[in-house]
């Protein structure tokens, strides 16, 4: 799956790929203070393409927020919801609401889902559907932070501990590779690190194709813009 | 506030009493519910970032529930509910560059009224020549009975009072009603309910900005002013035509990439508007960094008009690129004003100084922070004061703080807004003339005690040192006081003896002017001072200051950023009472608040991004490839 980190404020984006086995559970939100954790299993293609190259992506979500009792899963099948011992089960083939004490829910056919943890965070996860009768790529899902602000100073994870911003400065712009990604150098948590220009995808707007993010792309898994390595990531399960 | 049609916000009064600089203001909101059903009722005042909430009340159905204040940690524990529910210093948050904001909700029953009251206090400062009340006013609707009134007690006498607040119109002007003697002054202003009227028939309200009253006293030459009050001392000094002293200046200018847009910009605006302001007699260098550090020339420069008109051609070269190694561009500053020390190159009796303007986290050579302390501490070796200029919301304030007050100098935050620029110049306009340098204020050892800081690096001009203490007896008759400090052509010293102020003599009209002024006054720098130390002292320090200052905090009743108040308030029907807790914000908590505040990213939203403007937080996403 490929990460990206909006700065607005300086018009800019990092993004950087964490790839990692199939089957791989990895904690992308991590706030004790708040009880808010988002965990996300990885998948595989079907079989590996011609190309030789297997896509990875998160098939599954797990959102638990502890202080208000509530636990989600969402998959490339269903949404399921568990607030005070009661489950609700909510199909991508509907379009519903949910609208609760602490959670809002709101589901668009085949599409999206958004969700609002009262007082904490919002979020969507986009369903990227693919014709089942593919040979190599299958169902995968996106998952989207719009409005972090009320997590505490201390959350983390692989996408958490991006919430209060990042100080990097990039330098030394350079020819790369490929003659539209030039190289760079970018100071960041401390560390020199190489860097290219690149873009990714955001599918918000446009689910199938997406719109382009131009952004620095760091390589080796996000190596020295995360904190620690990917693999500290890796938790045992869902919830 | 409320905006509900059912409540009468009956009155609003705003009672300001200054003494001696010591500010005590009462803010006071009755409002009645007049409907059959209870609503709810808000309450929210601004008040300066400078000022201690010290009480807060409500009375509702003649009970009154009172604000305690306790030590933070253990407030934290015994309302652990509330602290659980995300409602730890929920009552105050910081609102703008100046002021904090404490706000509280209660449910008023049917046909009932709440009275709500907070007071706060804090000692104003002088700066370029003037004291300045700042009390803001946003009542949401029309008020029955709505006063602002502040009574300033001045016993060196006022040399000039004014008072203008941002929301008068050629209407309201006339209703501000200034009483001015010799040490006295009144300010009033009390519009009718017609008179707040935006329209005639329309319920909106004129009265929404900031009331601000500023004036100045009168100064004598020699020892300035002491009073003593109650067992207590203050000293004020700040004594008039004293010649300023040359400078030696060297700004070190921060261009590194995360510097690009609006932060360059200003800075270079900045720079434009100070270096003409630079006097003839003062000597100057231009310091630009990034990875690596680039000098305008190698040695200080005399501020002729010509050197300055090159050096602002110079500064409009300055573009972003590349880190930031403020550890390099930090020694070479230092290294060039020993330099021209030790050449002879500097007027002898002038002051070293460095102004270092940055946004922040050292990523290229020496990066870690407490070693680019140490390191700039004993570069300087204590000859040289370090102002320090930290942009953004994402500056390492505290790292520039500390290692300013390592240095004999200040740090001051500047404002990513409009004004930057002014907010820059002004900064430099209060530290640009230095008077005396290495100032003593020197009092009988077996006379007082407790006496706060009475040692500083400088005076400048359109400021004011104040010094206060507690008297170890009634015994006045040896209160001998003595300042020393280097002038500009010779040393400055003066000696002389302090005097009791009777008050009842100086305002014999005045039944009572809050009497224990002095003590808290003493107990509020005290606390002001044991917080810093806490914060930039040594280790062993450290504990003993913040000991000292909680202790003091809950003695005087103070809400500092070691307690918290905590409020009772009522719930309807058969809940029990909740608990609140109202906290004052450091500075460190200010800036995750405006971190936090969405509108802040939606301003910095570049108008480029074809779907960002209509995003108001940054968006953190994993998806697939």
């Amino acid at each position: 799956p490929h990460f990206v980190i909006e700065l607005p404020e300086r018009n800019d984006s990092l993004c950087f790929n964490i790839n990692n086995a199939p089957g791989t559970i990895l904690n992308l939100v991590r706030d004790p203070e708040t009880g808010v954790f988002v965990n996300g299993q990885i998948i595989g293609d079907k079989k590996i393409p011609p190309n030789g190259k297997m896509n990875t992506y998160f098939w599954r979500f797990g959102i638990i927020h502890q202080t208000l009792g509530v636990r989600l899963q969402v998959t490339t099948q269903y949404i399921s919801i568990l607030q005070d011992g009661k489950e609700v089960k909510l199909l991508w083939a509907d379009t519903a609401s949910l609208k609760g004490p602490n959670v809002d829910i709101h589901v668009t056919k085949d599409r999206s889902l958004t969700v609002t943890l009262k007082g904490s965070v919002k979020f969507v996860i986009l369903l990227h559907k693919v014709w089942k009768n593919h040979p190599y790529h299958r169902d995968y899902l996106g998952f989207y932070t719009l409005d972090t602000h009320l997590l505490s100073p201390s959350v983390h994870g692989l996408l958490g501990q991006f919430y209060h911003g990042i100080e990097y400065e990039v330098t030394g712009l350079r020819p790369g590779e490929s003659p539209e990604k030039p190289d760079a150098t970018m100071f960041a948590k401390g560390q020199e690190l190489n860097v290219t220009r690149g873009w990714q995808r955001d599918f918000r707007r446009d689910i199938k194709n997406g719109e382009n993010v131009p952004c620095w792309f760091i390589h080796n898994n996000g190596s020295g813009l995360i904190d620690g390595v990917e693999t500290d990531y890796i938790v045992s399960g869902l919830f | 506030s409320t905006n509900e049609a059912t409540v009468e916000v009956h009155s609003v009064t705003v009672d300001c009493t200054v003494t001696s600089r010591f500010a005590h203001t009462v803010m006071t909101s009755v409002a009645l519910n007049k409907a059959n059903t209870s609503k709810e009722i808000f309450f929210e005042v601004e008040l300066p970032k400078s000022a201690f909430i010290t009480n807060f009340s409500m009375e509702i159905e003649e009970k009154v529930y009172v604000g305690v204040v306790k030590e933070k940690e253990k407030a934290k524990k015994q309302y652990q509910k509330a602290v659980s529910s995300g409602q730890t210093a929920g009552l105050v948050k910081a609102s703008g560059r100046k002021m904090e904001k404490f706000s509280v909700s209660v449910s008023i029953a049917a046909e009932s009224n709440v009275t709500f009251v907070l007071t706060y206090e804090e000692l104003l400062q002088r700066k370029l020549g003037q004291y300045e009340i700042l009390i803001r006013v946003k009542p949401k609707s029309l008020v029955q009975q709505f006063q602002i009134l502040t009574n300033i007690y001045e016993p060196q006498g006022l040399s000039y009072v004014d008072a203008h607040a941002t929301f008068l119109s050629n209407e309201l002007l006339p209703l501000v009603e200034k009483t001015v003697s010799d040490k006295k002054a009144q300010i009033s202003f009390s519009p009718t309910l017609e008179q707040q009227r935006k329209c005639p028939g329309c319920d909106g309200t004129l009265i929404d900005g900031d009331f601000i009253v500023k004036y100045d006293v009168n100064r004598q030459q020699g020892l300035g002013e002491i009073q003593i009050v109650n067992g207590h001392f203050v000293h004020f000094f700040a004594p008039p035509d004293l010649p300023r002293v040359p400078k030696n200046v060297v700004f070190v200018i921060d261009r590194s990439g995360s510097m690009y847009g609006r932060k360059m910009a200003q800075t270079r605006e900045a720079l434009l508007k100070i270096l003409p302001d630079l006097h003839e007699e003062d000597y100057f260098a231009l310091i630009q960094f990034d990875t690596s550090i680039l000098s305008w020339k190698d040695s200080l420069t005399k501020a002729t008009k010509e050197n300055v008109a090159a050096a602002m051609n110079y500064v409009k070269t300055i573009v972003d690129n590349g880190g930031t190694d403020i550890n390099a561009a930090m020694l070479q500053a230092i290294n060039m004003l020993v330099k021209d020390r030790q050449g002879n190159l500097l007027p002898e009796r002038s002051i070293d100084m460095i102004i270092l303007l940055t946004d922040g986290m050292p990523n290229s050579g020496v990066s870690d922070i407490s070693t680019i302390q140490e390191n700039v501490r004993s570069a300087t070796g204590g000859n040289m004061s370090l102002f320090c200029l930290g942009f953004g919301n994402d500056v390492d304030y505290n790292f520039l703080d500390v290692m300013s007050k390592q240095n004999k100098g200040l740090a001051r935050r500047i404002f990513e807004a409009s004004d930057a620029a002014l907010q820059l110049q002004g900064f430099y306009d209060e530290v640009s003339s230095p008077l005396l340098l290495e100032i003593d204020l020197q009092y009988p050892d077996n006379a007082v005690d407790y006496v706060t800081t009475s040692h500083f690096p400088q005076l400048f001009n359109g400021s004011e040192i104040v010094v206060a203490g507690r008297l170890m007896d009634n015994d006045l008759d040896n209160f001998l006081v003595e300042v020393v400090g280097q002038g500009f052509e010779e040393k400055f010293n003066v000696q002389g003896q302090a005097t009791v102020v009777d008050w009842n003599v100086m305002y014999p009209d005045e039944s009572y002017i809050f009497g224990d002024f002095t003590e808290r006054l003493w107990a509020y720098l005290t606390i002001q001072q044991l917080l810093q130390k806490s914060e930039s002292g040594a280790s062993d320090e450290k504990a003993n200051a913040t000991a000292k200052a909680l202790e003091m905090s809950l003695q005087y009743s103070f809400v500092t950023p070691l307690t918290s108040m905590v409020v009772t308030k009522p719930e309807e029907g058969d809940e029990p009472d909740s608990s609140f807790i109202a906290d004052k914000l450091t500075e460190e908590q200010r800036q995750q608040a405006e971190r936090g505040r969405p509108m802040a990213f939606a301003q910095a939203v570049p108008a480029s991004r074809s779907y960002a403007q209509a995003l108001p937080s940054p968006v953190y996403l994993v998806d697939g490839d």
